[in-house]
């Protein structure tokens, strides 16, 4: 099934 | 020293509103810019962005750059006690313990002033890049939120297809399955009413109605959303403000 990605997979600590 | 004055309180009412319920500490980043703020929800899956740019208050100035660490559920009991129509002003002082928030009737002698205690909060600063995106969709916000609440009685995700000129929203659960189609369309009298679509590439895509409910919050911010859509990057829903934007970023689900 799908699962759902958490946000920081996709974005870089500044 | 911050001195914000918004003309009417139920900007910031709106704009609390939409975020408290999917975030709680947040720091409000405010320079000669405006007011930022970015956050996260406690299962880190739902981005919150937001800008109060300078224009969106009759009054502005932040001689140096101020945080206020705040708890939005506190926050937004102080604020519910101005009326929508009042002047709201935020005052800070350059290292702020408290955030004072003064509400000026309009029509009567009526001053009321509440100092909200600030928090340290620690929080991760997420650098968002400009993306490409396959599909960018704004239609009329109610319409959007309308589509979640319905389709939420079916399953816990909705999917969003998009081909040429077509958005289809559906979903599918136990009980059976349902969806709606939305064509771009234009309101020559009305054009908050319109729905555009642009498409680079056809889209087909599933998110969780969970988040897209948080999301559609923010819906009495503004008359139409514009949500942009990729394969595997965070889609966007972006709800514009008099100056700046509330932005939410939720990836779509995808199979592992």
């Amino acid at each position: 099934g799908k699962t759902q990605p958490t946000i920081s997979r996709f974005f870089q600590r500044s | 020293m911050l001195e914000g004055k918004f003309d009417e309180a139920s900007l910031l009412k709106k704009i609390i509103d939409a975020i408290k319920d999917c975030v709680q500490l947040c720091n409000f980043n405010c320079t000669e810019k405006g007011i930022t703020l970015q956050a996260v929800d406690d299962s880190r899956v739902l981005l919150v962005s937001l800008l109060i740019g300078e224009e969106a208050f009759t009054d502005y100035r932040c001689d140096r750059n101020i945080t206020l660490g705040v708890d939005l559920s506190s926050f937004s009991k102080m604020i519910k006690c101005g009326n929508n129509e009042d002047f709201l002003t935020l005052i800070a002082e350059d290292s702020p313990d408290t955030v004072l928030v003064v509400f000026e009737d309009k029509n009567r002698e009526r001053i009321s002033e509440y100092s909200l205690k600030l928090m340290d909060i620690d929080n991760e600063f997420l650098k968002i890049d400009d993306m490409d995106y396959d599909s960018v969709i704004t239609m009329p916000a109610g319409e959007f939120a309308k589509i979640v609440r319905d389709l939420k009685n079916l399953s816990e995700s909705l999917g969003i297809l998009v081909t040429k000129d077509t958005v289809k929203f559906l979903s599918e659960g136990d009980i059976g399955s349902g969806s709606v189609v939305v064509k771009p369309f234009t309101d020559l009298e009305k054009p908050e009413n319109s729905v555009k679509v642009s498409l680079k590439k056809p889209v087909n895509l599933t998110f969780g109605l969970k988040y897209l409910s948080d999301i559609i919050k923010a819906t009495n911010l503004a008359e139409s959303v514009t949500i942009k859509i990729a394969d595997k990057v965070p889609a966007l829903f972006e709800y514009k403000l008099p100056s700046g934007y509330l932005r939410f970023y939720l990836a779509p689900k995808f199979d592992e």
